[in-house]
């Protein structure tokens, strides 16, 4: 011992992953003095400021180009593979992610050029038989959580939970967004006082129904077509109607499917009720519920829709792309509301219905089938959070106001990359 | 990814499903 201690030669050499991780630290901490105080957890608004918040792991992730990492990913797996490749690639995948090859549409793995089309698979008809359930599930994958809506806060796992409002957007009063051009507010159609009252009832009626006080602010009361727009300083970006640019359906096709829909949401397709359904404030003796599913990498990644509802409108949150693992989840706090994601929200029978497909690292594409216009993962700096842009689907049906759907619909997909 | 479900129902609506379940698309996972 005493010779290997006073004759071994010491050789100095760099360890870069160390080295990196801890400069990663240093960057994150100093960023975070500067930028936060412990103190200060809500804006002027009054609103929760949303920071990123658990062990040293996750500021060394949050310090990480995940965006433009997930872009380079997305790039990556969308070359095409050689053919001779192709079977013997994606069934390695298979293997590796517990996907069913029996299960999808197109048999010939051939036929998927890369891995991100064998990625957004289709399903063989008949594959997933639906439930006669009021409340289907809307995609293949694991439930990480459930349960209902306390004082505002979803719980994201056990012991963590996350602001309701920042998930779903604020309306906010104040001055018209400065971003959303006269003449294009002229040209779109009108989001009358009927349906902004109703989508802010959303919020008061959380209120009403847990009695918890949120910072939630009162609803304008103009009826002028431009003014009733939602006043949000939060908002960026044009609000359009989604479905004007979208419709391409069969006018025929449309009223019967709609009408379907409001068949399975309990009312007469008829223009009255269905606005009275619109009208309908919550009814007491509800709650609020909430579930959370992960869509693991094998897992088919399309999808569906849970139920029979009217998706009236959607948010684009542009954030973060951490992972969504389990693992994150149970460390990253307020992870569901750092990453970009889609906000759906609409009207089912029972009332309120949201639904939000949330982004992740690997997988930071959000497609929705009727809204072309929508596009996440773009290059570019991400606004801070809590702020979004959002479109109207009031013209897709002219019965229901919005965009109808029928449980287990296919409504769009994550996408690599 | 992920998908998260924020919806009003009655207080009797029950959840069928358990935590860590695995889950298919068009499989009961509540019912009032």
């Amino acid at each position: 011992v005493i010779n290997a201690w006073t004759q071994t030669p010491t050789k100095w050499y760099p360890i870069p992953i160390a080295v990196g991780a801890m400069l990663l630290v240093v960057i994150q901490y100093r960023r975070k003095r500067k930028f936060s105080s412990p103190q200060v957890d809500v804006d002027h608004d009054g609103v929760e400021v949303i920071k990123l918040k658990g062990p040293w792991q996750v500021h060394v992730l949050g310090a990480l180009p995940l965006r433009n990492m997930s872009r380079v990913w997305g790039y990556i797996n969308s070359l095409e593979l050689p053919a001779w490749f192709r079977p013997f690639g994606f069934r390695v995948y298979a293997l590796a992610f517990g996907c069913n090859l029996d299960e999808i549409e197109e048999q010939d793995l051939t036929a998927y050029r890369s891995l991100g089309e064998f990625f957004y698979r289709k399903l063989k008809e008949g594959a997933r038989p639906v439930d006669d359930a009021v409340l289907v599930s809307p995609a293949d994958g694991t439930v990480l959580h459930f349960g209902t809506v306390q004082g505002s806060r979803v719980e994201q796992v056990k012991g963590i939970t996350y602001s309701l409002d920042a998930l779903l957007g604020v309306e906010r009063p104040g001055t018209p967004p400065a971003s959303i051009a006269p003449s294009h507010r002229d040209s779109m159609p009108v989001v009358d006082d009927h349906e902004f009252a109703n989508v802010n009832g959303i919020e008061y009626s959380l209120d009403q129904l847990i009695g918890t006080g949120t910072s939630t602010p009162s609803t304008p009361t103009s009826t002028s077509p431009t003014s009733s727009f939602p006043n949000n300083p939060r908002k960026f970006g044009s609000q359009i109607d989604a479905s004007v640019i979208e419709s391409s359906r069969n006018i025929q096709e449309t009223l019967a499917h709609d009408a379907s829909v409001a068949l399975e949401m309990g009312v007469k397709p008829t223009l009255e009720r269905a606005q009275s359904l619109y009208g309908a404030s919550v009814k007491p003796g509800n709650s609020l519920f909430f579930t959370v599913i992960y869509l693991a990498p094998g897992d088919y990644h399309r999808f569906h829709s849970p139920t029979a509802w009217v998706v009236e409108k959607r948010r684009h949150f542009v954030g973060e792309l951490f992972s969504v693992s389990p693992y994150i989840a149970k460390r990253l706090e307020n992870l569901f509301i750092l990453n970009e994601r889609v906000a759906l929200l609409g009207k089912w029978r029972y009332g309120f219905f949201g639904m939000v497909p949330v982004g992740a690292t690997n997988v930071g594409s959000i497609k929705i089938n009727f809204d072309q216009a929508l596009r996440t993962n773009e290059r570019g700096r991400p606004p801070p959070p809590g702020t979004y842009s959002e479109a109207v689907y009031s013209a897709a049906s002219p019965i229901l106001n919005g965009q109808p759907l029928l449980p287990a619909q296919e409504m769009g997909g994550f996408c690599l990359g | 990814s992920t998908i998260v479900l924020v919806f009003e129902a009655p207080q009797d609506f029950k959840f069928s499903i358990k935590a860590d379940q695995k889950v298919k698309v068009g499989q009961r996972i509540g019912d009032v």
